[in-house]
């Protein structure tokens, strides 16, 4: 473990805690993209299968857990509990545009052709791409909450984090995990015009923030 | 190409 990995995951917890306390405030879930908070259940779920097989730390454990539980939750609460404030004209993306590329990459390109393996790897493509859904909402609807925006930022920052966390971990340790690596620039490209606007427009206090 | 080892990153 290193500063950049854990600074990752509290900026990842911290962004999962923002949506999931906004939900729960405003007791509503206008303009947040359901279909992406279920992709990210799936990414969960398919990364932490090996919750009981295998203990690397209780740290690792817990924070599983703990994502597990918070996106169930989050996804739970848009669509059983704030149903009626689910905007779901707004959110028409096409997830099997990112399903089916996914699951084809993920059998085409993995470490071993196991299927813990292969989930591992769907889960590493999916969640690079889980974010869309999200992004087309906020173009559909013309703009987003400031409390949205910041939940984007976290979120994109984690695995900006865990970029340079493979930076470090290559340069002390050899360690290089070229799949999770390259999905993970991949993942933080979609986010670098978020975080130009994001900069210069909502935290100069501008609140409401509109994608092109 | 590389086998990644333990997967021991969230």
């Amino acid at each position: 473990m290193n500063i950049f990995r854990l600074a990752g995951d509290m900026s990842h917890l911290v962004a999962i805690l923002i949506l999931l306390l906004k939900i729960w405030r405003s007791r509503s879930c206008a303009g947040i993209s359901g279909k992406s908070q279920v992709l990210f259940a799936l990414v969960f779920t398919t990364r932490y299968l090996d919750l009981f097989t295998s203990f690397i730390s209780a740290y690792n454990t817990v924070m599983k857990v703990v994502f597990l539980a918070l996106s169930y939750a989050t996804v739970y609460l848009i669509y059983m509990r704030f149903r009626n404030s689910y905007d779901s004209e707004n959110d028409t993306f096409r997830v099997e545009f990112l399903l089916v590329p996914v699951i084809g990459l993920s059998f085409l390109e993995n470490y071993s052709f196991t299927p813990m393996e292969i989930l591992w790897t769907f889960s590493i493509f999916l969640e690079s791409v889980a974010i869309m859904p999200q992004l087309f909402m906020i173009t559909k609807t013309g703009e987003a909450e400031s409390i949205t925006n910041h939940y984007l930022f976290f979120l994109g920052l984690y695995r900006a984090l865990y970029i340079v966390n493979w930076v470090w971990r290559y340069h002390t340790e050899g360690f290089f995990d070229q799949i999770a690596v390259v999905s993970g620039v991949v993942q933080t490209i979609f986010y670098c015009d978020f975080f130009y606007l994001y900069v210069t427009r909502v935290l100069r206090g501008r609140g409401k923030m509109s994608l092109p | 190409c590389h086998r990644s080892r333990t997967k021991d990153e969230l």
